[in-house]
């Protein structure tokens, strides 16, 4: 489903050149559930960036559907992941001028779904991530966790093909990441990809796969391992 | 050396009211390590940004150095603040149009310190936290734990009287996050006054007093103890 076929990010600032992800080769099938652990600024963010279509590699090919997708104009792209894709981000991307129900409706909007649909859809995920009382409260009106967990619903509301999620649980206390683990293991039964970034093996190893990376590289692929 | 006394915080949006903080009493002698856990949304962050003097109690009093706070005009409660207080924030707060270097330097720059000595200071930090690659960089061409890591910088960089760290390690891989701890540890040991919130047990146990806050109340205040 997803392929990335040696894949390198530069990122040039300030006369200094950053190798941030250095010949990756990665098959991902559907419905796998894949973590990526590494030490900070070894590169994980940034391959979720480049997995998510957010940013293209500076060499290599990624294939999504066996369709290259380094090779399409950039409103194809948008378009492949706005149907495919959804995002946790590490620093959340809330928008500040809406409202957590506002935030959460964004991405439906986008769906053929009718209103009454999405109402439902949105007071399920409110209650899920056990938010309903902030529904209409702004960003900065939530505490760090809140904003992570309206994060979350934002992502699992269109029930999407592939979630990426980058350290959903950091800012959380153990019985609310414990949540958030059980609600993405429960779409991965029902067929969601997710890759998840985390610095927590104990979150991890709700995955089937562990992926390791350190400085760009991927050094470790294990099925279930404690690494 | 700080004194909280019947502390009560009440956030009014869209009509709805948040008790933040209920009847909250607490003593911090110098030198003390306090851990502060308790679930998302229970009132952490609030507590510490009263306790940095950041924001008002609704009622109740704080008594800082047997001086009592509340009472003072803000310009005077600001000097009170930059004297003593140093923050790691959960969102980091760091300067987007700043350098990391500038970042770090700019509480030093209210210090009467030597440009040299300033340099020195700067140096020694960078080189702590692993980032003195970054120096010249901007907070967004960071990944999440190295903005992580310069919050901290930023904060230990000012020796102060007292550290107020809101989940100084929840973006941190393992090392990173023990580093940070070790070095908290370590300014505690020679005098520096630490409140910590962390939501994790292992972290926390680095202090020699762990305050559990469950829906805005203080429920159990235990010294090393493992609850
Ligand atoms: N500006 C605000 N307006 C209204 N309510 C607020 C505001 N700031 C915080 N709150 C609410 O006050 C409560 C306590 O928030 P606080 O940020 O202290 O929680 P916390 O314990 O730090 O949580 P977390 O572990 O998720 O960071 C939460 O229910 C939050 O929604
Ligand atoms: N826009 C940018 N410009 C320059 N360098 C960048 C940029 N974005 C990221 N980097 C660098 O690329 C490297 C990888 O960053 P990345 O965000 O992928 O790390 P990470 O593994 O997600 O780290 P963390 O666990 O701390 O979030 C880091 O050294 C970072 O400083
Ligand atoms: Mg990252
Ligand atoms: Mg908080």
């Amino acid at each position: 489903m997803i392929r990335l076929e040696n894949i390198n990010k530069i990122y040039g600032s300030n006369d200094v050149e950053t190798c941030a992800l250095k010949n990756i080769n990665l098959n991902v099938d559907p419905g796998e559930f894949i973590s990526i652990m590494g030490p900070s600024g070894c590169g994980k963010s940034t391959l979720l960036n480049l997995l998510g279509m957010l940013d293209n590699p500076t060499s290599g090919d990624y294939f999504f559907d066996k369709q290259c997708i380094s090779q399409l104009p950039e409103r194809k792209i948008a378009n492949v992941r706005k149907k495919n894709i959804s995002f946790i981000f590490q620093n959340y991307n809330l928008i500040d001028e809406l409202s957590v129900l506002e935030n959460i409706e964004l991405p439906l909007l986008y769906q053929k779904i009718s209103p009454r649909q999405r109402k439902i859809r949105i007071t399920e995920v409110l209650e899920q991530m056990n938010i309903a009382h902030r529904a209409n409260h702004m960003p900065q009106q939530l505490s760090g966790g809140q904003q992570q967990r309206v994060a979350v619903a934002r992502a699992l509301s269109t029930k999407p093909r592939v979630i990426l999620a980058d350290e959903p649980t950091g800012n959380l206390d153990s019985k609310n990441g414990d949540n958030v683990m059980e609600l993405l293991k429960s779409l991965n039964d029902r067929g969601t990809t997710i890759l998840m970034v985390t610095h927590s093996q104990y979150h991890a190893e709700y995955a089937n796969r562990i992926i390791n990376l350190f400085d760009g590289k991927i050094i470790t692929q294990d099925a279930n391992a404690i690494v």
